[in-house]
């Protein structure tokens, strides 16, 4: 379902070149379960980005769902990003002036549902994260941990069919951090497709793949025989 | 140094109370290395806001140094928070416009040093988190753990007496934590007291006291005898 080739992602800043990523070729298929795993600073975000249609590549070439990304319209590709991909981002990116409901319902307005069943999906969400008593509260009125749960709830609340998750539980203790990784699992086990960065190992052994990057390219793919 | 007596902070909202911290009392000696652990929302970044100097209880005594925190003159207050006190944020809060240099030597001004002799220092201390080729690039031109380890030069750059770091390791693989560890034990050898917030037991073994929140109290204070 995911396919690049030779990507590279480079950030010119006056006369220096940031090379963030150098070349990357991967292959994955529908329903597997990824992680990808390297140094700060190696090109997991900037990789996932691409991947989640938010940026583009400086060259190589983007295949998403059998189709050349940079061919995409702009209608297509807000599609993708609303329906089809659930993202959490590894700094949230919550509306500071929206409640956690609203946050979390935001990508159902693109599926087409009313006020009433939004919020009832949100709400519904919210609980399967522990937040259901929080469904109020505005992200600087939550800890770490709630506003990282919240940016879970809002890329799983559309049953995306790719989840795109970048250190969804590095501000949770253990406990929940599990759950969090149950909720992956379920969505897994309906036939979808996790892609997870994490520097966490115990993290990573959910998934059946793990591949490492170090300076923008990958060092190594394998697989994972006990997830 | 650190002395609290029954510290509560509620919040309000509409007609909803959040108790994040019921009845807090804790006793932290100069040199002290403190870790405190507990699940997401038990009140820790709570507890350090207001040990910080950052915020006010609802009610109970801080006392610092000897002094009430309560009867402390802004300017005082002032003086404490940006000589004395080295503050993690949980979430970084790195001023967006500047770069990380400027980031990192913002608390130096307080110190009276030159613009010159900032810059050296702050260049330094970026250095000592292996950051010294990202000087120029602003926080949205780093990634997380990049970002992640601004916010701890900044913390250190002052040689505090006292540092307080809320999940200083939540978005760094393995090895670049034990750095950050590293430079934590440097700066607790010379004296100085360490008060770390983490849920990861590996970096809590680096303490020598470990404090167990839940449900905004102290669960349990125990000695680790292998720091
Ligand atoms: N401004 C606020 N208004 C209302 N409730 C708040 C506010 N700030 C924090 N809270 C609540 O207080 C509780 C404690 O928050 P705190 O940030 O101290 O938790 P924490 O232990 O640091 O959690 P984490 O490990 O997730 O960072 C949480 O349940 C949170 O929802
Ligand atoms: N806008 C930008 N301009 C310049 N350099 C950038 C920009 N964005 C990212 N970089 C650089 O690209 C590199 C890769 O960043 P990226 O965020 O992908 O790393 P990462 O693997 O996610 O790291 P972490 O584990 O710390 O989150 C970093 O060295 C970073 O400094
Ligand atoms: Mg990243
Ligand atoms: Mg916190």
């Amino acid at each position: 379902v995911i396919e690049t080739e030779a990507i590279a992602k480079t950030y010119v800043m006056g006369s220096e070149q940031v090379h963030a990523l150098k070349s990357i070729s991967i292959s994955i298929n529908r329903g597997e379960y990824v992680a990808f795993m390297g140094p700060s600073g190696s090109g997991k975000s900037t990789l996932m980005n691409i991947v989640g249609c938010l940026d583009s590549p400086t060259s190589g070439t983007y295949i998403l769902n059998g189709k050349n990304v940079s061919d995409m319209t702009e209608n297509e590709l807000a599609e993708i990003r609303n329906k089809e991909i659930g993202f959490v981002f590894q700094t949230f990116n919550l509306l500071p002036r929206n409640t956690s409901l609203d946050n979390v319902a935001l990508p159902l307005i693109y599926a087409g549902y009313s006020k009433a069943e939004r919020n009832e999906i949100a709400l519904q969400t919210l609980k399967s994260v522990g937040l259901g008593d929080r469904a109020k509260h505005k992200p600087n009125e939550l800890s770490g941990g709630q506003r990282q749960r919240v940016a879970v709830a809002r890329a799983l609340v559309n049953n995306p069919s790719i989840l795109l998750a970048d250190e969804p539980t590095g501000n949770l203790d253990t406990k929940t951090s599990y759950e969090i990784m149950d909720l992956f699992d379920e969505l897994h086990q309906k036939g979808n497709t996790i892609i997870l960065v994490t520097h966490e190992e115990d993290i990573a052994k959910y998934a059946h793949r793990i591949v490492r990057l170090r300076d923008g390219l990958i060092e190594s793919d394998t697989i994972n025989p006990n997830p």
